[in-house]
């Protein structure tokens, strides 16, 4: 159902095959913990999480692809002097 | 401030992208903003050309990554006009720079302003009021598994990975939120949004903040 869902053309009994059905599992197992109840989340509105297109990726492979922004490091507003700007001292 | 501002209702905003296996994402919130901007003025709402950014800002690593800041950078100091996208479409790869004629059409970006706004939610509220769509970093490790609904938890701050445009937010509910604009295409998240509750810094969104003026 996934391969045809997210239009995967890895085939059955093949060594991806196995390799993206061992990780839509511990994809699976990490939903459970991220949708488990916590006391001090506003429930109707929380967000869901479940399978999606990046299912069968593992963590790593998901941060290699897609987490690739790197950070910044700017001043807290307003204090524009402590390296905060707005333009010409950026280099 | 009005309880609830989405900058998609004056129609100032693209349709969401889909980078797909480019690494890419701080030139696409960077050319969504000055997209955004762009329109804000007055000008017709264009798709600019995200390949444009990822070939030719030469500080960052194109596919393979980059900082919206340096790219906000090289954008302001070199006066590089973005193009429309139709001129130089996205290949979801590097590629090498195009140089067009300085008579040609194109968006350049005057200035930027980059904060942290941590501690500053409200603060922040009013600049995406007054600026536009914000460029903002975040931890999005948890996204990987994200439907839909409003991120309250299982986020960091101070760890961003990832680049995303702010173009809204919402208080009139239980939960304030911030409207966040992904590129990972309109099957992820919420259309391809992800909301983000507010005040609290979820996933860093407070942490670097920039605009563009154009």
């Amino acid at each position: 159902v996934f391969t045809e869902r997210y239009n995967r053309s890895y085939s059955a009994n093949t060594h991806e095959y196995f390799l993206r059905m061992i990780n839509l599992q511990e994809s699976m197992k990490r939903h459970q913990l991220l949708n488990a109840p916590s006391p001090d989340i506003s429930c109707n509105m929380s967000a869901r999480y479940g399978i999606n297109q990046f299912s069968d990726l593992s963590p790593k492979e998901f941060r290699e692809q897609y987490l690739t922004g790197e950070p910044a490091k700017v001043s807290q507003y307003p204090n524009q002097k402590a390296g905060g700007h707005r333009s010409e001292d950026m280099a | 401030l009005p309880a609830k501002f989405d900058w998609r209702d004056k129609n100032v905003v693209t349709e969401v992208q889909n980078q797909e296996s480019c690494g890419g994402c701080w030139a696409f919130s960077v050319v969504g903003a000055v997209e955004s901007v762009y329109a804000k003025g007055g000008h017709p709402l264009e798709q600019l050309s995200v390949q444009q950014v990822i070939d030719c800002s030469y500080q960052n690593q194109g596919c393979k990554g980059g900082s919206t800041i340096r790219a906000l950078n090289w954008l302001m100091k070199t006066q590089e006009k973005l193009v429309h996208e139709s001129e130089y479409p996205f290949k979801a790869a590097t590629g090498v720079c195009h140089l067009f004629p300085l008579t040609h059409f194109g968006v350049s970006v005057k200035d930027f302003a980059a904060f942290d706004f941590s501690g500053l939610e409200e603060v922040m509220m009013q600049k995406l009021v007054e600026w536009g769509p914000l460029v903002v970093t975040v931890d999005a490790m948890s996204w990987q598994d994200y439907l839909g609904g409003v991120i309250q938890h299982h986020c960091s701050s101070h760890q961003a990975n990832h680049a995303v445009l702010i173009i809204g937010y919402d208080t009139t509910g239980e939960v304030p939120y911030w409207i966040v604009r992904n590129s990972w295409g309109t099957s992820w998240g919420n259309q391809g949004y992800v909301y983000i509750k507010m005040g609290e810094n979820i996933c860093g969104i407070a942490d670097a903040v920039a605009a563009v003026f154009v």
